[in-house]
């Protein structure tokens, strides 16, 4: 099947084999091709080079490429495992993995540490979530007085940071967050379970003889 | 519009549309 589409592939730098990362994944290899289908159309958006660069991914997510967003750079830093700037399919498939829901709990809680832990200083710190909680205030066009951004920050490191060092360690988030699950939401994409029938055309373009369901 | 103050700073930050990762879904 897809005889036609083979050397394609080829242009995509970091294409991976369907079968081996269904095998390091939760998804099937089907999922895996659809996400490909997924893959091309965002990494082909402004630059037609088979790598997700930033804009792509803003564009994705906002469908509008010049709005640069904080939250959107960190998934961005995050999806980039490599490093390189780009994020290229195998980086991809993995980081979406993460947010599969069946991926396992202890990666999603580890995965939204290092989202909020901006410097990788395997801290969260104050300065962070202020930071943070400006560029959400200036996105959604919402207006608060400085110290109201210092009482939410004061109420929220007096639940989260036990030990009242000032920063939450990764065992104070995983207690925090064990007593707000609904901080783990963003973790979970249910479209994740849909992505076959979102993307059939995968069908057409795959490698695989037996498409596995 | 003003921010709800009764949630917590990770609550109104999650609320991001650049954590919003459906909209990769969406054609």
């Amino acid at each position: 099947m897809g005889c036609f589409q083979s050397t394609s592939r080829k242009q995509f730098p970091g294409y991976e084999d369907p079968v081996q990362l269904s095998s390091q994944t939760a998804f099937s290899v089907s999922e895996v091709e659809a996400l490909f289908e997924l893959f091309k159309s965002i990494s082909s958006s402004v630059i037609d080079d088979g790598l997700i660069n930033k804009e792509e991914l803003q564009l994705a997510l906002f469908k509008n490429r010049k709005k640069e967003n904080l939250f959107a750079n960190r998934i961005f830093d995050l999806f980039d495992v490599k490093q390189k700037g780009v994020i290229d399919f195998g980086d991809f498939v993995r980081s979406l993995n993460v947010f599969h829901p069946n991926a396992p709990q202890e990666d999603k809680i580890n995965f939204s540490f290092k989202l909020y832990d901006m410097d990788g200083t395997g801290y969260i710190e104050r300065l962070e979530v202020k930071q943070m909680l400006i560029a959400l205030l200036c996105e959604s066009e919402m207006k608060l007085a400085n110290e109201t951004i210092e009482m939410i920050l004061d109420k929220t490191f007096m639940e989260a940071d036990v030990d009242q060092d000032g920063k939450i360690d990764k065992s104070e988030w995983h207690n925090f967050v064990a007593r707000n699950p609904s901080l783990l939401k963003i973790m979970t994409l249910p479209y994740l379970r849909d992505i076959t029938t979102t993307f059939p055309s995968f069908v057409f373009n795959s490698e695989v003889d037996e498409v596995a369901t | 519009p003003i921010a709800p103050v009764t949630m917590n700073a990770f609550e109104l930050i999650s609320t991001s549309q650049g954590l919003n990762l459906s909209s990769l879904f969406e054609k």
